[in-house]
């Protein structure tokens, strides 16, 4: 992380939304700047207190190329999103936001909570970060706006300047939305066996199982790949020590710690029809070298050894796996058995029987 | 008859290069320092910079992976000398 040092002299700092933008409702345009205020308190001493009249400390406005006295300009769509000033005086804490930019509260054009967010951490007094991860990283990247948004880099940076927030139960950069292991609704994006572990994927987190005791460790994703997005949707272990990533239409395979170079690839260079754009699960049958893939109500089968897809596919899964009859969210194989995840429950499958032998809690494998 | 597309790229590119870097990588003279003689930087000592920040090969050459970060959207506050 970088600062511009100093940051404000109080805790107690006051915002103004002078203008809106008319791609979003006025309401839309107070939640997302509200929120965005919220990372930053969440974490530290700061209080924001919204005022409509007068001169506040973080002036936020709507404009584009040359706008009022603003030493900067913007550059019309793409491009330059928006901008913000060091803690200070007149332009000091103010944030601009280009109008030639298409705002949403969604994936589509740019999330105007998440440039909000970064470019109030500029108004706080942080400066860009090199961290590919971190919010303060200067090309925009779209992150749901369910997950927490700010990376321990982040953390650390807004920090050093403020401390953490009085009476926060541990001093360590905290990441708020820690999936809880225990709850009973616990679902997962992805599981794969990794040796003789078990990995289970949700969001930024990943769970390492040792099924053969009862441990069980929380971590962050970008902890082991750093350069891997949150979010996969897909991963399975191959016959060759590898492990295959999978989010939209790119894979990543991973061998250890590192990503093989060449990666992100399309999948469509397994074999897939350019109609197919993501995968929902996946799992290599170590016992015939065959990894089936599921989408929708699908599956198709890949045969490692030929590294080509087999013919005669997509099948419908519950035609070869009868009682595996919802999306699968993930799979992954032990000790023979399939094991098929939706939401909060799994289902145990014998692959020579083809049957289901039980049904259990998702999180079962956690000893909770 | 119609413009060699490959020159005009060119032109393009280095244009797109040229902004980039003054917009986000050159260093913005203190105020507090007026009357010291600031050595300007070459384009390809800031276009090192920018590699380095970005986690690109550092080559002080604007190859297709340092161009196709330049065409990122991004945030308009300079990635140096604040």
């Amino acid at each position: 992380y970088g600062v511009t040092l100093p940051g404000w002299k109080k805790h107690k700092l006051t915002y103004r939304i002078v203008n809106y933008t008319p791609d979003m409702s006025k309401e839309d345009v107070d939640k997302a700047i509200q929120k965005a205020f919220k990372v930053w308190s969440s974490v530290t001493p700061l209080i924001f207190t919204r005022i409509h009249e007068g001169l506040a400390d973080i002036m936020i406005a709507f404009g584009t190329k040359a706008h009022g006295h603003c030493p900067r300009y913007f550059d019309g769509p793409l491009g330059v999103l928006a901008h913000a000033f060091p803690p200070g005086n007149g332009f000091g804490g103010d944030v601009h936001f280009d109008e030639d930019e298409d705002w949403t509260t969604g994936s589509a054009g740019f999330n105007l909570f998440l440039v909000a967010a970064h470019e109030f951490g500029h108004a706080l007094g942080l400066s860009h970060s090199n961290d590919q991860r971190a919010l303060m990283f200067p090309n925009y990247a779209y992150v749901s706006p369910s997950e927490f948004p700010l990376s321990p880099d982040d953390i650390s940076g807004i920090q050093s300047i403020y401390g953490s927030r009085p009476n926060a139960p541990d001093k360590r950069p905290a990441t708020p939305t820690s999936p809880k292991t225990c709850s009973s609704q616990t679902s997962f994006d992805a599981i794969t066996t990794l040796r003789r572990e078990v990995i289970f994927l949700k969001g930024r987190h990943l769970w390492r199982v040792y099924p053969d005791n009862s441990e069980v460790e929380l971590e962050l994703i970008s902890t082991f790949w750093p350069t891997l997005p949150s979010g996969i949707q897909a991963v399975y272990e191959n016959m060759k020590d590898q492990i295959l990533f999978f989010k939209g239409n790119k894979f990543w395979v991973i061998s250890g710690y590192q990503v093989l170079p060449g990666y992100p690839k399309n999948i469509n260079t397994l074999g897939f029809p350019k109609g197919v754009k993501k995968i929902d699960a996946a799992v290599c049958n170590r016992n015939t070298g065959k990894t089936d893939f599921f989408i929708g109500d699908k599956y198709w089968r890949y045969d490692e050894n030929s590294q080509s897809m087999e013919k005669g596919y997509p099948r419908q899964t519950v035609d070869d796996f009868p009682g595996i009859s919802q999306k699968v969210d993930a799979v992954f194989q032990q000790k023979g058995f399939f094991y098929f995840f939706h939401g909060s429950k799994q289902w145990e499958f014998d692959p020579i029987a083809k049957q289901v032998i039980r049904e259990i809690k998702s999180n079962s494998w956690f000893n909770c | 008859l119609p413009v060699h597309p490959e020159k005009d790229n060119k032109e393009g590119d280095a244009k797109l290069v040229q902004d980039y870097l003054n917009k986000f990588y050159a260093i913005e003279p203190d105020p507090n320092q007026l009357g010291w003689k600031i050595n300007a930087e070459s384009t390809a000592e800031k276009l090192q910079k920018m590699q380095q920040f970005f986690g690109l090969k550092v080559t002080g050459k604007p190859d297709s992976e340092t161009l196709e970060m330049m065409k990122k959207p991004r945030c308009g506050v300079p990635d140096v000398g604040l």
